[in-house]
């Protein structure tokens, strides 16, 4: 057993890590820490023209989540970029050039989605580090696969630490979880130690 | 879709219907 | 030891009191409670002209934080109001009369800053109580010092409890943590009674 004010070290550890982005690790991607979308190369939003933006009752256009969301913290049911199918890429460049050292995916939890399952999440991708933004073929970091049975947020180590620094890296999925038309990609996060 | 390798050369944001934040000159302040 | 159902207890309330705003207690600057900022008096904003803002390939503007963003919750690491140099101010208005007795600064925590520092926090800081916004010296509610080597969230209690209400508060930022440039306020809170 243990005494209350053991409990309560541990309580208190356990939200500190939880208000500190969850992990507790820098994201190097953030958009407001310095991060930004470069491209998304050949994929495409899914364009749904189902949200219509009005204004005395004047309809004005359609809004769709633009791919800097993988790169914002909000988390809430449906603030994910959706691409066409589920082949997907993201070109990112951090805030600064590090040594990557691991990356998180996030999903919604099944138990928020209104269809009571997550087929639009992304199941295997990789991630390569890019000397520039158009380089076709990077370093590989890794390939992983995001479980949907798992949890909502996943975390994935670079098996082997890179030789090389990058300050711009690309995410691309290959599959995802059953969706047919889409996939949703709600946040990407980068970890590593920056170079000195 | 393309299937596993390369793809086409990047396509910027410059084509799409968003506003496109990009760092230009340095970090911002944190 | 304790039973697992008073841990349960323990973990509710810990957890209950990270909801409210994790502290329990009213914001009366919080922005969307009812609270603005009037001025910063002669600081001046931080502008990198770094974060740029286009579409279609077109530069539009450059972004920067506003002011603003101290009385706004969003805690993320850039979402921060930066002021060239160490001293800053930050004239606020509250929702509400009130008899302030506490000060919330909060911070990121260096796990989550890029620089792996929080040289650009706020250190030595003053906080006065003005009749109206054109005063320039207000009353005295106490002189404080925001710790690098603390937790995120300071709260500052006023030493003694001031006679008179205020709804307005000036915030004055003396010093900062080393960083040379500029200084990043992320939030700043009033607490205390409103007067019957």
């Amino acid at each position: 057993g243990i005494t209350e004010a053991q409990a309560q070290v541990l309580v208190n550890k356990a939200l500190k890590l939880y208000s500190q982005d969850r992990t507790g690790l820098v994201d190097f991607a953030l958009e407001s820490g310095g991060g930004s979308v470069l491209s998304t190369r050949c994929s495409e939003t899914f364009e749904t023209k189902t949200a219509l933006i009005s204004l005395f009752g004047i309809p004005l256009w359609y809004f769709s989540q633009s791919p800097r969301v993988a790169i914002q913290p909000d988390m809430y049911p449906g603030n994910c970029w959706a691409f066409r199918g589920s082949q997907g890429y993201l070109v990112v460049r951090l805030s600064m050039k590090i040594q990557p050292s691991a990356f998180t995916l996030e999903h919604i939890p099944k138990t928020l989605s209104p269809t009571g399952n997550i087929t639009s999440a992304p199941k295997d991708f990789a991630v390569y580090g890019l000397e520039d933004e158009y380089q076709e073929e990077g370093q590989l970091l890794g390939r992983f696969t995001y479980d949907q049975e798992g949890e909502s947020l996943q975390m994935f180590h670079v098996l082997k630490r890179p030789e090389s620094a990058f300050q711009i890296v690309e995410l691309r999925i290959f599959s995802n979880w059953g969706h047919p038309e889409y996939t949703c990609l709600y946040r990407f996060r980068v970890h590593g130690e920056p170079i000195k | 879709p393309t299937s596993e390798g390369s793809c086409c050369s990047p396509a910027r944001l410059a084509r799409t219907p968003y506003l496109v934040l990009s760092y230009v000159n340095g970090p911002p302040p944190i």
